[in-house]
C-alpha cells in the first residue's frame, strides 16, 4: 500500500 | 494502531499541553516562537481537513479535534492574551521561506493531484520544517527556559516514535507512505542538535544554553 488511501495517522 | 505510534501521539499531546500549561501559568508565552505556532496550526488545518470526509475512529477524530482546539488556543494566548510578553524581536524567522517552496513542493511532489491531497501534502512537508523558526529564536537568545526545553523533547519525540511505528507498519503491514517517511525523518533530523543538547545539559539538571 503506497500513500494516498484513507489516512488513518495523526 | 502500535505501541510507537501511541506513544508518539501520546508525546506529541503532552507537548502541546506542556506549553500550553507553561504559558497559562507563568502568564507569559516568553522564548515561545509565534512564527513556529502559526504554521503548526496551520499544518492541523490543512492536514485534518478529512474529519469532515471521512471517519477513522473515535480516537482519531477526538486526537484531531483536541490538536486543532489546541493549536489554535495557543495562538490566542501568544496572540491576544498575553500578547505583552509574546519576544517578537527575536522572532524573526522569516515564514514564507517555508511556506512557499513547502507550498511548491507539495504540488510537484504527492501522491495524487486532488485538492485535499495536496493540502495533506502541503501539511506533512510544513510540519517538517514548522520548528525551525523556534530552534532559530532559541540559537539567537542562547537559551531556552527548561520547561520550553522538555515541550521540544516531547514534540520532537513525537516523529522520532512515528518512524518507528513506520519500520514496524512496513513489516508488519506493507504499509509505507514515502511521502510521510521522507518528511518525518527531516523533521527529526532537524532535532538531533536539540537532542543532544538537551540529554547533556537539562536531563543533568542545568538549563539549556548553547556553547558560545
Amino acid at each position: 500500500l503506497i500513500g494516498s488511501r484513507k489516512k488513518d495517522e495523526l | 494502531m502500535n505501541v510507537f505510534r501511541l506513544t508518539g501521539d501520546i508525546a506529541h499531546l503532552l507537548a502541546i499541553i506542556l506549553l500550553l500549561m507553561k504559558i497559562w501559568k507563568t502568564r507569559s508565552c516568553a522564548g515561545v516562537s509565534g512564527k513556529s505556532q502559526m504554521m503548526f496550526a496551520l499544518v492541523f488545518t490543512t492536514r485534518y481537513l478529512d474529519l469532515i470526509t471521512n471517519f477513522i475512529s473515535l480516537y482519531n477524530t477526538t486526537m484531531k479535534m483536541i490538536f486543532i482546539a489546541s493549536s489554535y488556543g495557543t495562538l490566542y494566548l501568544m496572540f491576544l492574551k498575553f500578547r505583552a510578553t509574546y519576544d517578537s524581536n527575536h522572532d524573526t524567522f522569516r515564514m514564507e521561506f517555508l511556506v512557499v517552496p513547502v507550498a511548491g513542493l507539495s504540488f510537484l511532489v504527492n501522491h495524487d493531484f486532488s485538492p485535499l491531497e495536496i493540502l495533506w501534502t502541503f501539511s506533512i512537508y510544513l510540519e517538517s520544517v514548522a520548528i525551525l523558526p523556534q530552534l532559530f529564536m532559541i540559537s539567537k537568545t542562547g537559551e531556552a527556559e527548561t520547561i520550553t526545553s522538555h515541550y521540544l523533547f516531547a514534540l520532537g519525540s513525537y516523529r522520532a516514535l512515528y518512524i518507528l511505528n513506520w519500520v514496524y507498519r512496513f513489516y508488519f503491514e506493507g504499509f509505507f507512505d514515502l511521502i510521510a517517511v521522507v518528511a518525518g525523518c527531516v523533521q527529526t533530523v532537524l532535532y538531533c542538535d536539540f537532542f543532544y543538547l538537551y540529554i547533556t545539559k537539562v536531563w543533568k539538571g542545568k538549563k539549556l544554553t548553547l556553547p558560545a
